[in-house]
């Protein structure tokens, strides 16, 4: 079978998919201190899941906030910096009028994704913590 | 602060796959 750090060169998809692919990935980010990207990446996906069961509002609201305050709200944050200011608009007007919607980081999470598929995966299959790994 | 860490924290752990 073919080993799993083969795979996670593949594709994002592959080594997100794994847990010591995610480990070692958040290594490298750690390096490179934007560690803060994939966390979020896995925010967004954690909250849709939360969203999407019944009940609880009252958590909903909360985690969206604290997403909102830990990754968006400071512009000079690696996140922030690298999604749209009219992504953010969006965000910050859902939390204000307290309207949760299980969609809305998806355009965020959209955003993150394309820059790490484009700057730090291709960086991280470069990397001495992934060649070492191998 | 720490609840909403935590909170966070969770969701995060939710969204990542389990140990194959």
């Amino acid at each position: 079978p073919t080993p799993p750090y083969l795979k996670w060169a593949e594709s994002l998809h592959s080594l997100l998919d794994d847990q010591d692919g995610i480990h070692l990935f958040r290594t490298f980010l750690k390096q490179e201190e934007c560690a803060d990207v994939l966390d979020f990446w896995f925010a967004c996906s954690g909250f849709r899941k939360l969203e999407a069961s019944e009940g609880n509002e009252e958590k909903k609201l909360k985690l969206a906030k604290a997403i909102y305050k830990k990754y968006i709200l400071d512009n000079n944050g690696i996140v922030s910096r690298q999604i749209k200011p009219a992504t953010k608009s969006f965000i910050k007007d859902c939390v204000m009028r307290l309207h949760i919607d299980p969609a809305m980081f998806d355009q965020a999470q959209t955003e993150i994704q394309a820059v790490m598929e484009e700057n730090t995966y291709p960086l991280f299959l470069k990397s001495d913590v992934y060649l070492e790994y191998t | 602060i720490d609840s909403e860490d935590d909170l966070l924290q969770e969701c995060i752990s939710s969204a990542m796959p389990k140990k194959k």
